[in-house]
């Protein structure tokens, strides 16, 4: 099924991919999100998109734009950024 | 900064560290000078100290993998994920993987091994990450040339907030602290951290100092004890030497090293060696009795009795010290035997203690024992 992700640009699918995993794994409150679960949280995501935002300073919207996956795709550390 | 919830960090200023498997990018020289960099720049802004093993446990596991390594969280090949680390604690605390499929450098030139193990690190000891773009603990990698690297200041408060500042130490009451590395020589209140007999010389410790008394009394100083113990640095717990066998053993935390005079010789080992139990995390002090062969070991109230010879721990031990050294008052923070009494150092006093009579026969000032 088709993302219903509320993003304020165009956004190629591969990318929304690349943002639904990185923020599974650096903003999630607990373990790794099975697939299965992927499609019936977009609002968790835009949860997750706006404690991203607001730990780098972005403006924080709650919706995937340009910027917010510039720095979804710099090379990092593994540890989440939630101190859990 | 940010440390974890609960805020785990080790208890103990020593930590080793070994690297179990290096990368195909780099060799194995470059590899060991990053790690050991990495680690100094946290041991430089805060009271650490940190040793390298080969063989067995150590608190920091180091290793490049690839792909799933069976912790759960699996690296993703190039870019993207570059390492990661646990916070403090047993098993996998403090243990930091890289991810092998990167390119790693000691330069500019893919990612620079320095920068990304002193960030690992600060996991390892117990940051999380930080939201300020200039500190080390930012979570995406921005390039830091280890030659002449300085700690940011948000990382320098986020290390001292879990283990104090250096010299000081948190874990050390903030009460007035010595104008000069030097113990003040002739505090009345002088108290000594450990005391041994070594060859024909007694050496008396203090936090980062340590006395070496000649039989006479001549001229006596503190010397720094990293000048002839570097892998001590400060602190000892306990010390003795075994003169038939022309070994000494300090002990800190739950390590020990074995010297030959002043040759340390090999890395550290941990006190379970002897046949402590795992509660014991430290030892206040060690006396060895030469009649007997027997070293006794002080943890908090009780002691320990081991044999030298069949070195294993005497049955039925711990025994209550109360109960065996009547008149010694206090925690025994050294002790140590010379011409067949046992003294026993508790804060600002020193005990003679006459193991025939079973009693203290003299009381004396710490102090006095350098010449004060």
């Amino acid at each position: 099924a088709p993302l219903r992700f509320t993003w304020s640009q165009p956004i190629d699918w591969k990318d929304i991919y690349t943002a639904k995993q990185y923020l599974d794994k650096y903003y999630s409150d607990r373990g790794p999100v099975r697939v299965a679960e992927m499609v019936a949280d977009d609002v968790s995501m835009s949860r997750k998109i706006r404690k991203m935002q607001k730990f780098y300073g972005l403006q924080v919207t709650g919706k995937l734009d340009q910027s917010t996956l510039a720095v979804m795709k710099k090379p990092r550390c593994g540890m989440p950024d939630l101190a859990n | 900064y940010h440390v974890f919830p609960g805020e785990p960090k080790w208890q103990k200023s020593t930590l080793t560290y070994r690297i179990t498997k290096y990368t195909t990018s780099l060799s194995a020289q470059d590899v060991d000078r990053a790690v050991e960099l990495g680690l100094k720049a946290w041991s430089a802004a805060a009271p650490l100290n940190f040793v390298k093993t080969t063989q067995g446990e150590a608190d920091i596991m180091i290793s490049f993998e690839s792909g799933d390594h069976g912790d759960s969280y699996p690296f993703d090949g190039p870019r993207g994920t570059l390492a990661h680390a646990f916070a403090p604690g047993e098993g996998l605390g403090g243990d930091t993987h890289f991810d092998n499929a990167e390119r790693w450098t000691t330069g500019k030139n893919g990612f620079n091994l320095f920068t990304v193990a002193a960030h690992e690190f600060g996991h390892a000891l117990g940051l999380g990450h930080s939201s300020d773009p200039s500190a080390l603990m930012y979570p995406t990698y921005r390039y830091q040339h280890p030659v002449g690297f300085q700690l940011p200041q948000d990382d320098v408060k986020g290390i001292q907030a879990l283990y104090g500042t250096k010299g000081t130490g948190k874990e050390k009451p903030a009460g007035p602290q010595q104008p000069s590395n030097n113990p003040d020589q002739c505090d009345p209140n002088l108290s000594f951290d450990a005391v041994t007999v070594l060859g024909n010389e007694l050496l008396l410790f203090k936090e980062r100092s340590f006395w070496r008394r000649h039989a006479q009394l001549a001229n006596i100083w503190p010397s720094p004890i990293a000048s002839s113990f570097p892998q001590l640095m400060s602190n000892v717990d306990a010390a003795y030497e075994v003169a038939e066998r022309g070994t000494a053993y300090f002990f800190k935390g739950p390590h020990y090293w074995t010297t030959r005079g002043l040759q340390t010789q090999g890395l550290p080992r941990t006190i379970y060696d002897f046949g402590f139990p795992r509660h014991v995390q430290k030892i206040d002090a060690a006396v060895h009795l030469k009649n007997s062969r027997k070293t006794l070991f002080f943890v908090g109230d009780d002691y320990y009795s081991y044999d030298e010879t069949r070195r294993a721990m005497e049955d039925d031990y711990p025994k209550s010290i109360d109960d065996e050294f009547p008149g010694v008052e206090g925690n025994i923070d050294a002790a140590v035997e010379v011409n067949g009494f046992i003294y026993f150092f508790s804060g600002p006093k020193a005990y003679k203690y006459d193991t025939e009579k079973e009693d203290v026969v003299n009381i004396v000032k710490s102090s006095s024992w350098i010449g004060c």
